[in-house]
């Protein structure tokens, strides 16, 4: 979706919540 | 006020004062208004936006007006950071030669207010999963920052993590688990955590352990799990 939006909202939660750094 | 009319106003010689309430403005704006709004303020009002962050880094600071210089780069940074909350403006600011390294040049241990806003938003472009690798953008630019100043790429971190603002800690911590989680090889991210622990971050993480607080533990744990996980695979 071209509009989607919140993207760095999303991006800076996973990071601060541990969330992102989960191995796949 | 329109997106081109911040164009219009952006293209003027503001600065102090007047440049910083045409960009708090403006932040909110990017904030409040539909991703079309963002669209037209687009690529030419971000490469404006990024020409004043580069002048506000060169100038020396007025001494009639301190500190004015510091907080318009900030608010640059909020407006960025708005800018890109969007696939629009994101892709336009990584398509943006400049980008980056205005990021980068903005990790200032001297403003930590700013730095960690600074450093969270280059961790969150090192995660984005896209083509291109942004983590290894992120990393070179780093790495040439360093190189023009003389100093070790990994000082200014280091020097963060030394500030007593436990955010500007987490911040730290936060863009060096973004910048090893996403290199490939395995030989690469145990190089980068010896060059981190060779530069003193041994020394800081046993200080910051004993310190209460969820965001920084996390980054903690995170960095001494991958560590683990990592030796175990060595």
């Amino acid at each position: 979706d071209d509009d989607e939006t919140g993207i760095m909202d999303g991006l800076l939660e996973a990071l601060q919540s541990g969330a992102a750094f989960k191995r796949k | 006020r329109s997106a081109l009319m911040y164009i219009q106003e952006l293209k003027t010689d503001l600065r102090d004062v007047p440049l910083l309430s045409c960009l708090e403005s403006l932040r909110v704006s990017l904030n409040n208004n539909p991703v079309s709004w963002v669209q037209t303020f687009g690529a030419e009002g971000l490469a404006l936006l990024l020409a004043f962050l580069r002048k506000l880094q060169d100038e020396k600071e007025d001494p009639l007006n301190p500190g004015i210089g510091v907080k318009c780069q900030h608010e640059i940074i909020r407006c960025l950071k708005a800018f890109m909350n969007n696939k629009h403006g994101l892709n336009a600011m990584l398509t943006s030669k400049e980008g980056i390294p205005l990021l980068v040049r903005s990790i200032n241990p001297k403003v930590p207010h700013m730095m960690v806003d600074v450093v969270k938003l280059l961790s969150a472009l090192c995660i984005l999963e896209r083509p291109g690798n942004t983590h290894e953008r992120v990393l070179e630019c780093i790495t040439e920052q360093a190189e023009e100043q003389e100093i070790e790429r990994f000082q200014p971190l280091l020097s963060g993590m030394n500030k007593n603002s436990i955010t500007l800690k987490a911040g730290c911590m936060q863009l060096i688990n973004a910048l090893i989680s996403r290199v490939e090889e395995l030989d690469f991210r145990i190089h980068l955590r010896s060059e981190l622990m060779r530069l003193g971050l041994r020394d800081q993480l046993k200080e910051v352990r004993s310190i209460e607080n969820d965001e920084l533990k996390v980054q903690l744990q995170v960095f001494e799990e991958q560590a683990d996980e990592d030796s175990e695979d060595l």
